[in-house]
This record gives structure tokens, C-alpha cells and sequence, in this order.
């Protein structure tokens, strides 16, 4: 990517950092849509011999050979049964039978991660510099288990143990589901016994946002990924012949529109469809469009489909309205005609502006890239938030990280936007998407493990999370941007990833095998059903007392009684957990402090002081909230800090009624 | 065609988790009892994929009425309908 590793702080010379050798040993897997080869960014020049654990290879197919995979793709396998057993045998004429990548997400997702650096990057000369993945030396497997027409879970599985049994150190999962117990959640199932064997499942939180409890991937030995923004925008101006202007963003590049005003409409006024507006295929009348910009609103169909419906129309231009789900949020797209997307506020005007019947003109400009952009990051208003929906005791999202126009490699299969209609090749693309955030954390991921070979996935997790940033340089929160309002944990977890504070995160909420199956027993699993989830026998003890809450995760969710209805009476309840934190670190002396906006509710720690003298040297604490209860629904937020004055140990706390 | 469009009507796919515990001493090999367990469940059914360490067990299709004889297999712990996920 381009970018992103700058805003990440992610310096060439940084002495934390590990070294190229010590990357080199980490190996990412990726289960997505396959991979491109021949891009530069999977350029092996300068990489050591593969490391002598790994146990992959390179499978053959559809204009796949082995001697496409090299010192940075070091394997590449395809699932397809369970695809085939569905909808029949794959048409080889459209579609790969191989690793190779035919929809371009696997080889955006590969390169985020670990893409070799690639000078003059840039997608139509948008985003240009030199683009690189968060680990740029570390190595790629890719397995490819989703196709054309999506990804079953009998070819995810099959995909997972491949690269558990492969020996892969990280994997990165851009995919996901509905939601269902751990126990029949198959990634759950899958990253259950990859965490046993070392490995840090990475995945994307989901695309649901802005919608509360919108979250997928929620297993607690999975790091679940949200988006954020980078301050990198794309502007496109639209003005109106009212002299107004309005910066949305594109990443149109064709033929500028005239530079007279043209004549501007309504998709919802161009149609005799009730969601016209949306500018479905074959929903807009010729002659109310034809020579004119359309405003069509976001939703319903692909965003750079709108553009070729209104250009089939005899539309000259399009303008993407937002609409109250997407907030403020600007999704840049390569259009096929000249177009922008606007935020709320901008396309409501619009709408106004066309409503006064004063032949409404407009004209569309755009500007190219904007960097610097402040304040950065913002939550993308698509990011599924929490609280949780499954166990709402285990705060999710984990973190955020840049998940929005991001440019990475592409497939030469498909032009960027994917439609059919569009014969551009390019070798990369700039999208958005939880899938975009997931594998920078696991890139990130895979520099703290290249940096610390001996630390357990659920250790990585916690320095990532532990030294995540929740406010800006001036000390305000990060904006959640489908508001305009400062976010909650519900929004960002731990907060935005800040990988170098993670490379020294000073202490570790560590977490076992043994921890993760107490949490099982806490959800009153029966020994089948951990037996599912675990693929091994573990029994639960009748005389322990097994609490959700005390599973050793770098955040807190706490749920706290409600006030009845029609009762004045608060009643007081309260909540005890217990942690463990282990010294990573030099010796030290912790001191813990909490912040809290709400005064009804007391955090107390204890003890409130932990001195550590040894590397590795374990001290637990407890931290007793008591709260009044409240109205069903209420949710409030602290966190809880231990720092040496040097380090600082951050967890959130998230407080439901 | 006609053949996968019935079979799609008919027949859903499902991952089957095995208890290895309960693995009879006369098999050697607990893919040979997996494939056993599934042809007395199932004569026709096939093995999409084994899972030998991220579960235990494997995937198939199957009937209704094949999927409720394999849960009733000794040694069958559950299955598991397949799903659709998709990129994010």
C-alpha cells in the first residue's frame, strides 16, 4: 500500500523494527480469492531462502504453475470442492481452477500484508509513491477458498488446516459469516486450533456499520478487525449553478466533463420506479436523463454500477448521494463516467437545490490525491460495531486499522471496479472494507511476532491492543464519521493500531489454551460442544466457579444490572474481575489509573501499584466496578491504564445496562 | 446439469463432526471409519474433504433423511450445515 505505512509511523530506520532476516521467518496466510503473481509486489529480489519449517507448496492449475511461486509467494494452494458440490463444476473459461486470483480481493488483501516494495505505485496516478506491505519482507501463502460465487465453509475449513498444518505463522481472514455459536462457527472452530498451534488469526470485524451489534468473527482467540480512515482523501468538487460547491471524492480519470454547466436531475424524479433513486440497471427514463448529471442515491446496488446505469440512460455525469446510513463517509471509486460521491449534508442540499425548479445545473471537477488530511483516522461509518451480539462480556472490535481507499496490488483479471463493462488492466486498485484493515493488522502482526518469535498469538494480540491510540495529538477523541461525534470502544476496541508502541508494549494480558476453554466453560458448553470448538477433550470442573469476564483479555465489557421499568429506585450492583499482566519488559514499577466521564459509576483496582522484576514475572489485579443501575441500554465508557512512564498498558472498559 | 440441479434440490452439505474417541478398535485408520460411518448413513453420499486436525471429521453431502441417520451413528458428534461467508 501506499501510505499507510507512513501514517502508521512505520519509518524505514525505526530501530525497533526487526530486522529483514527476522521478518523473513514469519510466514502470513491468506484465505481469500487467490493471487495474482506477476505483480512486482510479490517480487522475491533480496528475500533469504524459504524458511526450512515451512511445509506448503505451490498447486497447479488454470494458468497456475509452481514456478509462479517464489521466495516471497512461497505457496499457493485453491479449495473448490464444496463449491463445485453446490453449483456444479467451475467454467474454466471464466473463472481459474487454481490459486490464481480472478476478482483481485486476494491480491489487494496479500500485498496489504506483505508486499514486496514497489516504486511509482498508483492507481490512474492516484495514490501514487511507493507501495509495500505492513511486513514487507515476511512471506505469502495464499489459499484460495473463495470463488465467483462466494466461499463455503467446507473449503474455508479445508483452507484453515491446510495453512495450520503448513506451518503459517499469521492468518489473515477478510471474510465473514453469519453469526452462530463458537461451536458451529467454522472459522471460530478453524482459529481455535490454529491458536493452539501459535498462530494469530487475524479477521475483519465487517462491513455492517454503522448499525450497533453489527459485528462478525467474534471469538475471543480471533483479533477482529475494524476500518478507519488515513489522511489521504481524493477530492472531486461538484458546482452548482447557484455558484455553491460541494467537495465530495472519485478516482475518475477519463475525459473531463464540458466545462459548461449541465443540466441536473433527481434519479428518484427520473424514474417510475419506487427505488429510482438508486439508479438500479434499467431504472431510469432516457429522456429525463439523457445530457444530464444524475443524482443517484448510495445503496442498493454497487456504487460504480450507478455510473454505468446512468451513462446507459444517456447520462453524461453522476453524483453518489449519501444517504443518513453512510453519514459524512466518502468512498472514492473508479468510474467509468465522471462522477463523486457526497456526503449527507452535501447531497441533501443538492436534492433542495433540484426540488426549486430553477433548472438546476451542475458540473463535477476533481482534483486528485489530498494528503495531510485532518483529523485522521476516523471510524468509517461501514465498520461494524459493537457491543458484541454474541457474548457481550468480550468487547469486540479488538481494534481498528486503515481500511478505507486503500491502494494495494490487483488482479489483471478485472478492471477496478470489477464490472464487466470495464477492460481497464491495472496492477493496482484502491478499495475499502474491513477486509482492507484486517491484513494490515496482520502484517503488523507479523513484524511483532518477527520481533518476539516466542510470543503466544493471544500476547501479539494484547501489545497490539494494549498500545493502540484512542485520541489525537490534541487530545480529542477519534471521530466516528457516520456521526461527526467522538467514538467509543464500541466503535474502535482498544483503539487504532500504533505498531511500533507494540513492538514494546512493556507488559501482556497473555491468555492459554487452558484460559480460552475456561471461557467455554463459562458459556456453559457442554464437553461436546467444547469438544467442537477445540477438536479435543477438556472437561470442566463442577467444583470451579468459571466467570466470562475473568478470561485475560486486553479489554473489559461489563453488563450491569438494568433499573426495572416503572422503578425510580437505583439499585447498586456490582462486578469483580480478575486479570493477569506478564512482564515483557524491562523491570519495572506499574501504577494503575482509570479514566471515567460518569460519575455514578466507581472502578477500583487492586492492587493499585505492580512492581515487576523479572522478564516473564506474571502479577494479577482485580478491578471491582459499581454501578447504579440504569435504563436497558445505557452503555458507558473508561479505560484502564498501568504505566511505567515509559509504557503504557491501555484497556477499554465498556459498561452496558 | 440436470443431474446437479436435482441434486442440489435434493441434497445439502454438511460438516461432520467425528468424536475419534469413539473410534471402534476394528478400524485401523480413522479415515477408513469415517468413510464407513458415512456409507451406512448414506450409500451414494461422497466425501468432499477430510479434516484430520483443525476438527475432527469431514464434509459431505447429504438428504434430510441421510443427514438424521449419520447424527444417529455412534461416534457422530454433530452436523454442521454449510454456509456461505463472503468477502469484506
Amino acid at each position: 500500500t501506499t501510505r499507510t505505512p507512513a501514517f502508521l509511523g512505520l519509518g524505514i530506520n525505526d530501530k525497533l523494527l526487526p530486522t529483514s532476516t527476522s521478518q523473513g521467518d514469519v510466514i502470513i496466510g491468506l484465505i481469500d480469492t487467490g493471487v495474482w503473481p506477476e505483480l512486482k509486489s510479490f517480487d522475491d529480489m533480496g528475500l533469504d531462502p524459504v524458511p526450512s519449517s515451512w511445509k506448503g507448496e505451490c498447486e497447479e492449475g488454470t494458468n497456475f504453475k509452481s514456478s509462479n511461486c517464489n521466495r516471497k509467494l512461497i505457496g499457493a494452494r485453491f479449495f473448490c470442492k464444496g463449491y463445485e458440490a453446490i453449483l456444479g463444476p467451475i467454467d474454466e473459461s471464466t473463472e481459474s481452477k487454481s490459486p490464481r486470483d480472478d476478482d483481485g480481493h486476494g491480491t489487494h488483501t496479500a500485498t496489504t500484508a506483505a508486499g514486496s516494495a514497489t516504486t511509482s505505485a498508483n492507481l490512474f496516478g492516484y495514490a501514487s509513491g511507493t507501495a509495500r506491505g505492513m511486513a514487507p519482507h515476511a512471506r505469502i501463502a495464499a489459499y484460495k477458498a473463495c470463488w465467483l460465487g462466494g466461499c463455503f465453509t467446507s473449503d474455508i475449513l479445508a483452507a484453515m488446516e491446510k495453512a495450520i498444518d503448513e506451518r503459517v505463522d499469521i492468518l489473515s481472514m477478510s471474510i465473514g459469516g453469519s453469526i452462530s455459536e463458537y461451536y458451529r462457527d467454522t472459522v471460530a472452530v478453524g482459529a481455535f486450533t490454529a491458536m493452539k498451534k501459535g498462530i494469530l488469526v487475524s479477521c475483519s470485524a465487517g462491513n455492517a456499520g454503522p448499525d450497533s451489534g453489527s459485528l462478525s468473527n467474534l471469538a475471543p482467540w480471533i483479533t477482529t478487525v475494524g476500518a478507519g480512515t488515513i489522511d489521504r482523501d481524493f477530492p472531486a468538487y461538484v458546482i452548482l449553478g447557484d455558484g455553491r460547491n460541494f467537495t465530495g471524492a472519485s478516482l475518475y480519470s477519463g475525459k473531463p466533463l464540458p466545462s459548461k454547466l449541465l443540466s441536473l436531475t433527481y434519479a428518484g424524479k427520473a424514474s417510475n420506479m419506487t427505488s429510482g433513486s438508486f439508479c438500479m440497471t434499467g431504472s431510469l427514463n432516457s429522456e429525463d436523463v439523457k445530457g444530464k448529471i444524475v443524482v443517484c442515491d448510495r445503496g442498493g446496488n454497487s456504487r460504480v454500477q450507478k455510473g454505468l446505469v446512468v451513462r446507459k440512460a444517456g447520462g453524461v455525469g453522476m453524483i453518489l448521494a449519501n444517504t443518513e446510513a453512510y453519514g459524512e463517509e466518502l468512498v472514492a471509486d473508479a468510474h467509468l463516467i465522471p462522477a463523486a460521491s457526497l456526503g449527507l449534508k452535501g447531497a441533501e442540499d443538492i436534492k433542495k437545490y433540484i426540488s426549486s425548479g430553477r433548472k438546476p445545473t451542475a458540473t463535477i471537477g476533481f482534483s486528485g490525491t489530498e494528503l495531510g488530511v485532518q483529523p485522521s483516522p476516523v471510524v468509517a461509518s461501514f465498520s461494524s460495531r459493537g457491543p458484541n451480539p454474541l457474548t457481550p462480556e468480550i468487547l469486540k472490535p479488538d481494534l481498528i486499522a486503515p481500511g478505507v481507499n486503500i491502494l494495494a496490488g490487483w488482479t489483471g483479471k478485472v478492471g477496478p471496479t470489477g464490472l464487466d463493462g470495464d477492460t481497464r488492466h491495472v496492477s493496482f486498485n484502491i478499495i475499502s472494507g474491513t477486509s482492507m484493515s484486517c491484513p494490515h493488522l496482520s502484517g503488523l502482526a507479523a513484524l511483532v511476532k518477527a520481533s518476539h518469535p516466542e510470543w503466544s498469538p493471544a500476547a501479539i494480540k494484547s501489545a497490539l491492543m494494549t498500545t493502540a491510540y484512542t485520541a489525537y495529538k490534541n487530545g480529542k477523541t477519534i471521530i466516528d464519521v457516520a456521526t461527526g461525534l467522538p467514538s467509543t470502544p464500541f466503535d474502535y476496541g482498544a483503539g487504532h493500531v500504533d505498531p511500533i508502541a507494540a513492538l514494546d508494549p512493556g507488559l501482556v494480558y497473555d491468555a492459554t489454551v487452558k484460559d480460552y476453554v475456561d471461557f467455554l466453560c463459562a458459556l456453559n458448553y457442554s464437553s461436546d460442544q467444547i469438544k467442537h470448538t477445540t477438536a479435543e477433550e477438556y472437561s470442566c470442573s463442577s467444583s470451579k466457579t468459571y466467570k466470562l469476564g475473568d478470561l485475560n483479555y486486553p479489554s473489559f465489557a461489563v453488563t450491569l444490572e438494568t433499573t426495572p421499568e416503572n422503578q425510580d429506585r437505583k439499585a447498586m450492583s456490582t462486578m469483580k474481575y480478575t486479570r493477569t499482566l506478564t512482564n515483557v519488559g524491562r523491570p519495572a514499577t506499574y501504577k494503575a489509573s482509570v479514566s471515567t466521564h460518569t460519575a455514578s459509576l466507581k472502578v477500583i483496582v487492586e492492587p493499585e501499584s505492580l512492581s515487576f522484576n523479572t522478564i516473564n514475572e506474571k502479577k494479577s489485579f482485580t478491578v471491582t466496578v459499581s454501578a447504579d443501575s440504569m435504563p436497558s441500554g445505557t452503555s458507558s465508557f473508561a479505560h484502564l491504564t498501568w504505566s511505567d512512564g515509559k509504557h503504557t498498558v491501555t484497556s477499554p472498559i465498556a459498561f452496558t445496562w | 446439469k440436470a443431474e446437479n440441479k436435482h441434486d442440489q434440490l435434493e441434497r445439502r452439505t454438511y460438516i461432520v463432526h467425528m468424536d475419534k474417541s469413539h473410534m471402534p478398535a476394528s478400524f485401523e485408520d480413522h479415515h477408513e471409519w469415517y468413510y464407513s460411518s458415512l456409507r451406512s448413513a448414506a450409500d451414494s453420499a461422497q466425501m468432499l474433504y477430510t479434516y484430520n486436525s483443525v476438527i475432527h471429521g469431514f464434509s459431505t453431502r447429504l438428504t434430510d433423511e441421510e443427514a438424521t441417520s449419520l447424527e444417529n451413528q455412534p461416534g457422530t458428534l454433530s452436523l454442521v450445515p454449510e454456509t456461505r461467508y463472503e468477502l469484506h
